[in-house]
């Protein structure tokens, strides 16, 4: 779960 | 991808470039350390899952650096109902050898729960090394393109898709599909992006609305893009990849008809008096 935790966030914002 | 741009390294950190025999031939979803989401139709049943390769972290598919990884394939898991082209569950499973470390540039995308919805018109991006034109190749260093593109519903996509349809050649927009692009044309996925991401911001994360499947050329007029709606398959990854949580999207926005688009609708509508054919 702590990895699932971490989905869809891209720390390059655009 | 036509009519996009170059994304920025670590931009969409979910994308995988899927190679086979040493060749990119579509991308794919990192859906979590050992698990990539792709299409049922990049492995057809003659290809041996060893000659497959997953790279992960890339940016230019011509220059391999320290942050980017690759993993061999030990397990491609097509769904049972994918036939060909245009069929429905074109979606695949793919087990990487080894659990990759997540970094900047190598992070999973959120699945959707089997009741999510993204509203009509909703801005996604989708990404790949494509071709950015139908077979014309992305040029060297082959930079990861990015396009936007807005939800379209399958009610207007099947209206868009009946105009000037080829009777040979029926198109249909089946339950577990959804469509994004331009009535206009000159924006959409094409070939080589297949089995990569439609990915749909809401609520501050990146979802996997869909994955890329098929169009009609690339960029025409009145065809927008195809993709798999993931949602429709959320039982189906869970009970191959328990570990795996689909994740209930936010309702944020309200889904506004956009039957508007497809001009053929306008025309009917407009003289029933004649008794126009539908």
């Amino acid at each position: 779960a702590e990895a699932e935790a971490l989905c869809g966030v891209a720390s390059q914002a655009r | 991808v036509t009519g996009g741009s170059s994304a920025v390294p670590g931009q969409w950190p979910w994308q995988v470039s899927i190679v086979y025999d040493g060749t990119h031939v579509c991308g794919g979803s990192l859906v979590s350390k050992k698990w990539v989401l792709s299409a049922a139709h990049c492995f057809p049943r003659e290809h041996h899952k060893d000659m497959y390769e997953v790279r992960l972290g890339a940016h230019q598919l011509d220059s391999f650096v320290p942050k980017a990884e690759a993993r061999s394939v030990a397990q491609v898991l097509v769904h049972i109902s994918y036939q060909q082209e245009g069929s429905q569950g074109d979606i695949a499973l793919l087990q990487l050898s080894n659990p990759v470390t997540f970094s900047r540039y190598i992070r999973p995308i959120c699945l959707p729960a089997a009741n999510a919805s993204f509203p009509n018109g909703l801005q996604c991006t989708v990404t790949g090394w494509g071709h950015v034109a139908p077979s014309v190749s992305l040029q060297a260093p082959r930079p990861l393109q990015q396009l936007e593109v807005p939800l379209i519903s399958r009610e207007t996509c099947n209206c868009l898709y009946n105009i000037d349809a080829k009777p040979s050649e029926p198109h249909s927009i089946q339950q577990d599909m959804v469509c994004a692009g331009y009535v206009k044309g000159g924006k959409d996925a094409c070939q080589g992006d297949s089995g990569g991401p439609l990915s749909c911001p809401v609520g501050g994360l990146w979802y996997l609305a869909g994955i890329v499947s098929w169009g009609d050329a690339c960029g025409a007029p009145n065809r927008p893009g195809v993709y798999t709606l993931t949602s429709s398959y959320a039982s189906w990854i869970h009970y191959h990849v328990a570990e795996l949580e689909p994740r209930v999207v936010p309702q944020t926005q309200e889904s506004q008809p956009d039957i508007h688009l497809c001009r053929s609708h306008l025309a009917l509508s407009s003289a029933p008096a004649r008794g126009l054919l539908g």
